[in-house]
């Protein structure tokens, strides 16, 4: 299961 | 959001504010390299791409529309609006030895293959060896502004900072992102003798030369 990596950081 | 992140986008926006202030006000992009400043605006297009359909908070994308408009209108006024006081001459490090190895790297170590996350990886490799050309300009020309000097303090602060934050975040939140740690330490680590004449120098009210 690919989880959509969500990057939180600017 | 910690201390320690906070304080590294503020430094990071400080720096793109001085440097902006640094061609306005002198009306010139003497001594920065143009190079550099096209690397961060390819960074910060590939990174934000998920500005629209990624919403975090309204800090976040006030700052990512920051810092693309900013990075794109940096380009735009050394490479068209003070065009003439672009110093080509020092600024020749080949950024193709940056972009390809870059791309090549995302598209092998990476946490997903999507396009979306390999642009992000792209983004993240890239940034950590953008500052290359400015820093071998400033070697070349043998000497910066005191107040490029500030800027490239505060951009090579933001990342150091950031270096805390995942420190932080892995002890409080045991979360850590080893691509975006391993090329936050690279990107700071090609500070570190930038940082060495800053602090001896620069704080001194001396210029900053570098030793012939």
């Amino acid at each position: 299961p690919s989880a959509t990596v969500a990057h939180d950081e600017l | 959001m910690n201390i320690f992140r906070l304080a590294g986008d503020l430094s990071h926006l400080a720096a793109i504010i001085i440097l902006l202030i640094k061609i306005w006000k002198t009306r010139s992009c003497a001594g920065i390299s143009g190079r550099s400043q096209v690397l961060f605006a390819i960074v910060f297009i590939t990174r934000y791409l998920d500005l629209f359909t990624n919403f975090i908070s309204a800090y976040n994308t006030a700052m990512k529309v920051f810092f693309l408009g900013s990075s794109i209108g940096t380009v735009y006024l050394m490479y068209l609006k003070f065009k003439a006081t672009y110093d080509h001459n020092h600024d020749t490090f080949r950024i193709e030895f940056l972009l390809l190895p870059t791309a090549l790297l995302s598209l092998v170590l990476n946490h997903e293959f999507s396009v979306m996350e390999i642009l992000w990886t792209f983004s993240i490799y890239l940034e950590s060896v953008a500052i290359l050309p400015q820093l071998f300009m400033v070697s070349k020309t043998g000497e910066a502004e005191s107040i490029t000097s500030h800027y490239l303090f505060a951009l090579g602060s933001y990342r150091g900072l950031y270096i805390l934050n995942w420190i932080y975040r892995y002890y409080f939140e045991g979360f850590y992102d080893i691509i975006a740690i391993v090329a936050g330490c690279v990107q700071t680590i090609l500070y570190c003798d930038f940082f060495y004449l800053y602090i001896t120098k620069v704080l001194k009210g001396k210029k900053l030369q570098l030793p012939a």
